[in-house]
């Protein structure tokens, strides 16, 4: 380079500064990797990293509300009929989407990806489990499951949220079955309805290719929608590992209510590309809609004079779905 | 995606998973 001619030199530069930074990041990969292998070596396992402040907020600072609905419209819009077949096919093989369970295998019958991605199955694709009592409410993927403690829910093993964060203060429902609890200080025991009950939770990650249909995982009735309007960060077990408390930064609509055993609530998280939630029942739920700000949450009470119960669901019944943009 | 349930059982609930299984719409959760 000291002999070089700059002129030579500043031509390079580009093309040295590509080399040396993927080098350096290849580089400092391996050396990560050969870190958790050793950790693992030791019978340990290795710390979750986390994203620091800084990152959340550049991440969050990215318009991925208006990423999503742009993508929502341009999976909106109808394709003629030569496209239907390569373009879904092309997503089929992507995400591995098993065509024969569809109720609809003629990939000519959807118009567009949107269309696709809600797509309903075979009657007899999936079986439902009649002899316990809590069946899964979606295809996918656990992350977490277990008991709630300290008020905190494991997103993924070894990062939490707060729960009091994700649901929401306690609605004022004069008619809702939580009763208030003895400890007013404790959010998870306000939950808790009945002596010698536990709080427990269950977190399942639909991955692209998944039915994106979720339906009821018990008989249960519900009571009080919540909807907090929010960002629209991936959620995928990599990035659940990375950013914590995403579940509460993102877009999603919590169902609670009470089941044979006391409380019980169902929310639907959305994704990066996929910000749009529907309840069937529920008729008035706007998501992804510029009009809604983050950080606030919409309020809807099921339980009215002609109500008193709220919406009886049955285990497996259709509950909602959700939908590109 | 995701569904995330948050409730109320007796002690003695059990989970019928592991983590990272895959499962479908259906499939046994837990029960008593």
């Amino acid at each position: 380079l000291h002999t070089a001619p700059v002129r030579g030199v500043l031509r390079l530069r580009p093309l040295h500064f590509l080399v040396a930074a993927g080098a350096g990041y290849a580089g400092y990969r391996q050396y990560e990797k050969y870190k958790e292998q050793q950790v693992e070596k030791l019978g340990q396992e290795s710390p979750p990293k986390i994203a620091s402040d800084w990152e959340v907020s550049l991440y969050k600072s990215v318009p991925t509300r208006l990423l999503s609905r742009a993508w929502g419209r341009l999976n909106s819009v109808e394709l003629p009929n030569w496209l239907r077949k390569p373009v879904l096919s092309l997503y089929i093989w992507t995400f591995g989407v098993n065509m024969k369970e569809a109720a609809v295998e003629d990939l000519h019958h959807y118009r567009n990806l949107s269309e696709f991605f809600r797509r309903k199955l075979k009657p007899q694709a999936r079986p439902i489990c009649g002899i316990h009592s809590m069946i899964s409410p979606s295809d996918g993927k656990i992350l977490s499951f277990g008991q709630v403690k300290n008020c905190e829910v494991e997103q993924v093993k070894g990062i939490t949220y707060s729960l009091e964060s994700f649901l929401g203060p306690h609605a004022n429902t004069e008619n809702a079955d939580v009763k208030p609890a003895s400890c007013p200080d404790s959010f998870q025991k306000q939950l808790v309805t009945q002596e010698n009950n536990e709080l427990y939770h269950c977190v399942i990650y639909l991955a692209p290719g998944d039915y994106h249909c979720f339906h009821s995982p018990t008989d249960w009735t519900v009571s009080h929608r919540r909807h907090f309007p929010g960002s629209l960060m991936s959620v995928n077990p990599g990035v659940a590992r990375w950013i914590k408390e995403l579940f509460c930064h993102n877009e999603r609509v919590v169902l609670s209510g009470c089941w044979k055993h006391g409380f019980f609530s169902l929310t639907a998280v959305g994704a990066q590309n996929v910000g749009s939630i529907r309840i069937y029942f529920d008729q008035d739920l706007r998501t992804n809609s510029p009009r809604y700000s983050k950080g606030s949450y919409n309020d809807f009470s099921f339980v009215t004079n002609n109500n008193k119960e709220g919406i009886p669901m049955r285990k497996g019944e259709h509950l909602g779905e959700f939908n590109l943009g | 995606s995701t569904i995330v349930l948050i409730f109320e059982a007796p002690k003695d609930f059990i989970f019928y998973l592991k983590p990272g299984q895959k499962i479908r719409f259906g499939e046994a959760l837990g029960s008593l």
